[in-house]
């Protein structure tokens, strides 16, 4: 089975603001 | 087919050819007669009664008289004396002599400068008489275009008062690179048509073995000859009162200038040419650049340069750098290193690569194995995932990224079987309980 790939709207950046790449 | 390489396209050592440098070349000289117009005298050999020349007995004067005096006149085609006619062809059947101003006598000097135009390496320098030979001149080279002299050989019937040297010393291994005083062809006779010809390796030890010979390839090479001649011959005569007729007779006179050799080119050309300023240059092979191909051409670092010899052409060669770079260095750790076969070091490799050859991928790049390493596309970006990744550079072989616990993918950009997307991006992949 291929698993999807990550979904970056999902994660929530709330505490690493810092390290959220450029999109 | 060009002699710097042999039939199977080897390189092997060429040289240019034998020449008289001096041929056709002007030569400054320091006094010519005619300016203005002046009287000189042809000593000759006063005849016996039965038209044999006398014995010398006595004074030397005894037997030589002035006689045939002539005029020497820079206006007259006919009666001048240029120094053009030094190195013109040398007709022995119609002798052309160039011609000082009489009686500059010692300290004054009369020289003859000659500029090559590029490094020669000198194998004789000769001299042809029209007048009797000095008592004392000097042969001496320039290496660095007449900015600075040494000299090459000294001619004088007293060495020692003249040039404060003694007369024919021994030429050791010590002393291979040191001009000789010699009272030879120093005599009076003949009073016409002698000959002062320097060797410039004859006697040094050496000669026989000149390519392994730096010491003796920097003794030959010249870009400049001068010639001094410190002072004349005389009978003594010059200073009695009626002494105009044995001053007109005392002057330096020559037919011919001659300076045996080879354009300079290390063994990596066969010839020289003239450039479009009229610059004499050698014609480089061997992967070598430069006036005399005394270094590598820009890219063939990989070994240093070094002079051609019999047996071997050591040509530059070129840096492997996968043509992944333009510019390459020699390093000479990595030289010895290498057993002396390998010391380019690639300058500012392109298309993502790195390595002193330019040999394998940047760090953040994979070797793309379907592609030869000199391809342009050989390397291909990691492209590791921001969150799913624990850094960016990936696997230079395989291109696979670090990836966080419970990541999988090339490029670490999905959760591993039993594994789910969580929210936080430090922590991409839970495990599903």
């Amino acid at each position: 089975d291929v698993m999807p790939t990550l979904d970056m709207t999902l994660f929530d950046w709330t505490d690493y603001e810092d390290l959220r790449p450029e999109m | 087919p060009d002699p710097c390489y042999d039939e199977t396209g080897h390189p092997r050592r060429c040289i240019p050819d034998f020449v008289n440098a001096a041929f056709g070349k002007e030569v400054r000289v320091s006094s010519t007669c005619g300016r203005p117009p002046s009287r000189f005298c042809v000593l000759s050999e006063r005849k016996g009664p039965g038209g044999e020349a006398e014995e010398e007995r006595g004074p030397r004067a005894a037997s030589i008289s002035p006689s045939s005096c002539q005029v020497c006149d820079a206006g007259d085609p006919k009666r001048w004396h240029p120094a053009s006619y030094l190195t013109d062809l040398n007709n022995p059947h119609n002798l052309t002599c160039w011609q000082s101003e009489s009686f500059v006598q010692h300290p004054l000097n009369v020289t003859l400068s000659l500029a090559l135009g590029k490094k020669f390496e000198v194998t004789y320098v000769s001299l042809q008489f029209c007048s009797p030979r000095p008592e004392s001149m000097a042969i001496l080279k320039s290496m660095d275009g007449g900015k600075s002299w040494v000299p090459f050989q000294f001619y004088s019937a007293q060495c020692r008062k003249m040039y404060n040297r003694p007369n024919r010393a021994a030429i050791t291994k010590q002393n291979e690179q040191e001009a000789v005083c010699t009272d030879s062809h120093t005599d009076l006779r003949p009073l016409a048509g002698g000959l002062i010809a320097f060797s410039t390796l004859d006697g040094r030890p050496s000669a026989h073995d000149f390519d392994n010979s730096p010491v003796l390839q920097d003794w030959v090479t010249a870009t400049d000859i001068q010639v001094v001649f410190s002072r004349l011959h005389t009978f003594g005569d010059e200073n009695e009162d009626d002494s105009q007729l044995a001053r007109d007779s005392y002057y330096y006179a020559v037919s011919d200038l001659q300076v045996g050799g080879r354009c300079k080119c290390n063994g990596h050309a066969a010839r020289c040419l003239r450039d479009r300023d009229g610059q004499l240059l050698c014609d480089c092979k061997h992967h070598t650049a430069g006036p005399e191909c005394d270094r590598c051409k820009p890219f063939h670092y990989d070994r240093p340069w070094q002079r051609a010899t019999a047996r071997e052409a050591n040509e530059c060669v070129a840096c492997n750098c996968n043509l992944h770079a333009r510019r390459c260095r020699f390093n000479m750790e990595l030289y010895k290193l290498s057993g002396r076969k390998s010391g380019g070091v690639c300058l500012n490799c392109r298309h993502n690569t790195a390595g002193r050859h330019c040999h394998y991928c940047k760090e953040g790049y994979y070797r793309d194995m379907t592609k030869p390493i000199t391809h342009r596309k050989a390397c291909k970006a990691c492209d590791c995932h921001p969150v799913g990744a624990a850094g960016k550079t990936c696997n230079q072989t395989t291109g696979q990224c670090p990836c966080k616990d419970g990541v999988t993918g090339i490029t670490c950009n999905r959760c591993a079987k039993g594994y789910q997307q969580s929210r936080s991006p430090i922590a991409p992949c839970i495990k599903i309980p």
